[in-house]
């Protein structure tokens, strides 16, 4: 495991807004491009 | 003239809470009107088929999907008592909440995409309280309504 | 007197904004309010299922996870990295407090 700390998103059910979602689709898919 | 220019950066800083504020309004909109359609629609279709599908072949909301290409690997982790799940996946995948699913399965009538049918329009109109009944004719004619009534402020 | 107009114009703008933003505030918490009502209903709780051949048409051919879990369970999803074998490792984590969390594969076959 790195020195950085692994950074990651979160979504609670019932709890966060469906974009919270939107916002992890965003980060796998530019994971998958970078 | 410099507490003109402080009044325009604050009515800059208004105008674009408003869209954001119309922009949750809609999703709550479409999530009453998806929501309902959904009730509409299996409560005629158990009239049908007389009675409720398999229990086994439904997945009662509320839920999330997370859905990746069929030759993804997936490594399931679990916990004794079900309360921790860890997955491993070999590929990208997607997450998507119920009312996500809903919209693709056209319970929101394509409101959202601004492709809703004149008759479609009524029929949601028909699910979401009259005093916001408006809205819907707003957000059927596409994305542009969140700027309504503000363009001519910001004139 | 051209700026004292404009002065006049932007706090009436401002005053207009202020009123469409408290009718949108307002418009929100009833709407939440008659979601929850609706949802709440012990009738329509009753009709609130998606079958799975439902969600299998919204995504054609994907291997799907239907996951449903107790409201605040937590989903966490770290930035993908790179395993030792030089390929992406895409992680899930859901935890809960209050509940055993259910999860269905869904395949169309």
């Amino acid at each position: 495991p790195g020195l950085t700390p692994r950074s990651a998103l979160l979504y609670k059910f019932s709890g966060s807004p469906s974009k919270s979602l939107k916002d992890i689709n965003n980060m796998i898919r530019q994971g998958e491009q970078r | 003239a410099q507490e003109c220019q402080n009044l325009e950066i604050e009515k800059q800083r208004r105008i674009e809470r408003i869209k954001q504020k119309r922009a949750q309004l809609q999703e709550l909109l479409l999530q009453q009107i998806a929501f309902k359609n959904l009730v509409q629609r299996n409560r005629q279709n158990e009239q049908q088929n007389q009675g409720p599908p398999a229990m086994n072949s439904t997945i009662q909301l509320p839920f999330i999907i997370i859905n990746t290409s069929r030759k993804t690997v997936i490594d399931c982790s679990i916990s004794s008592d079900k309360f921790e799940y860890l997955f491993n996946f070999d590929n990208t995948f997607e997450i998507h909440d119920d009312i996500e699913v809903l919209k693709r399965m056209g319970m929101s009538f394509g409101l959202e995409s601004g492709k809703c049918s004149l008759d479609d329009l009524k029929l949601a109109k028909s699910l979401v309280p009259k005093a916001l009944e408006g809205y819907i004719t707003d957000i059927s004619t596409g994305p542009s309504w969140l700027n309504q009534g503000l363009l001519s402020n910001s004139a | 007197k051209e700026v004292i107009d404009r002065l006049r114009f932007l706090k009436a703008e401002i005053e207009d904004l202020e009123l469409k933003e408290r009718e949108l505030d307002q418009q929100k918490l009833w709407l939440q309010q008659s979601i929850k009502n609706v949802m709440d209903d012990s009738i329509n709780n009753k009709f609130s299922y998606v079958t799975h051949e439902d969600i299998c048409n919204c995504f054609n051919g994907d291997t799907l996870l239907a996951i449903q879990a107790p409201s605040g369970t937590q989903l966490e999803v770290p930035i993908p990295e790179m395993g030792q074998n030089g390929q992406k490792k895409y992680q899930i984590n859901l935890r809960s407090h209050s509940g055993p969390i259910h999860v269905l594969l869904i395949n169309k076959e």
